[in-house]
């Protein structure tokens, strides 16, 4: 079974996570 | 390492965090957190989040490459995925390494063993015009029922949105937009500032095996009317 979140959402978590 | 920090928070809700250091914090101060949007089924007690994360698994490695050089480190997926205007990134927890990607439109709207019941149903992001449609029995999701309609009902939305659009009491930006592209209906919003008017796709929605679009699943709150 697939967890759906809303792209706009993890994406600048995701930039956030690698940056720092 | 960079990574995203998958937990399940205080109200059961499966969530993504930033491990990066200062943390991501909203406007509250709250750190953000994504939360996956899925559904509940109250008469069982059960929900999309059954599968939540594991302790010793609960970390989405950003960088890390598999074995298997056919499958992209998760921060290149999700880079992609925005590049080419996706709208949702998934993980399925059905097997380990959990697989991940990301897609235009939603293809798990409920279980297959949901059964469909006829109903009508509103919505506020549609003026609370009723439609009919099937809505799959004792689900909820985005605080309400989760329905499909036809092509037909999908038509008849879009011009009412159309009509909704150009009324002149209404702001700009006040309803979304829906075009079919071939079978693909294409959600929309209006943004308007001084100096800029654009549109912005927030969804796709596809036709399922039996034509059916379950189209603002997630997205608007349909309650039966």
């Amino acid at each position: 079974s697939k967890l759906w979140w809303r792209l706009s959402e993890v994406s600048p978590l995701a930039e956030h996570a690698v940056h720092t | 390492v960079a990574a995203l920090i998958w937990e399940q928070d205080e109200t059961g809700s499966e969530t993504l965090r930033s491990n990066g250091s200062p943390g991501w914090h909203d406007e509250t101060g709250q750190l953000h957190r994504a939360h996956a949007l899925t559904w509940q089924h109250p008469a069982s007690g059960t929900s999309g989040v059954h599968d939540h994360a594991d302790p010793y698994r609960n970390l989405v490695l950003l960088k890390v490459r598999r074995r298997d050089r056919s499958i992209h480190p998760v921060i290149d997926t999700i880079r992609y995925g925005v590049k080419r205007k996706h709208h949702w990134f998934w993980i399925d927890t059905g097997r380990w390494p959990y697989a991940y990607g990301t897609a235009d439109h939603r293809g798990e709207i409920v279980p297959a063993e949901a059964t469909w019941i006829r109903s009508r149903v509103e919505a506020p992001a549609l003026e609370r015009l009723p439609y009919p449609a099937v809505i799959a029995e004792g689900y909820f999701g985005a605080d309400g029922v989760l329905p499909r309609f036809t092509r037909d009902t999908v038509t008849g939305m879009i011009s009412d949105l159309d009509e909704l659009n150009s009324h002149p009491a209404t702001m700009p930006g006040e309803f979304p937009t829906v075009a079919f592209h071939g079978d693909i209906a294409v959600i929309s919003w209006q943004q308007h500032s001084l100096s800029d008017e654009r549109v912005l796709e927030i969804d796709r929605c596809y036709p399922d095996a039996e034509g059916l679009y379950a189209i603002g699943a997630y997205q608007w709150t349909w309650s039966i009317t």
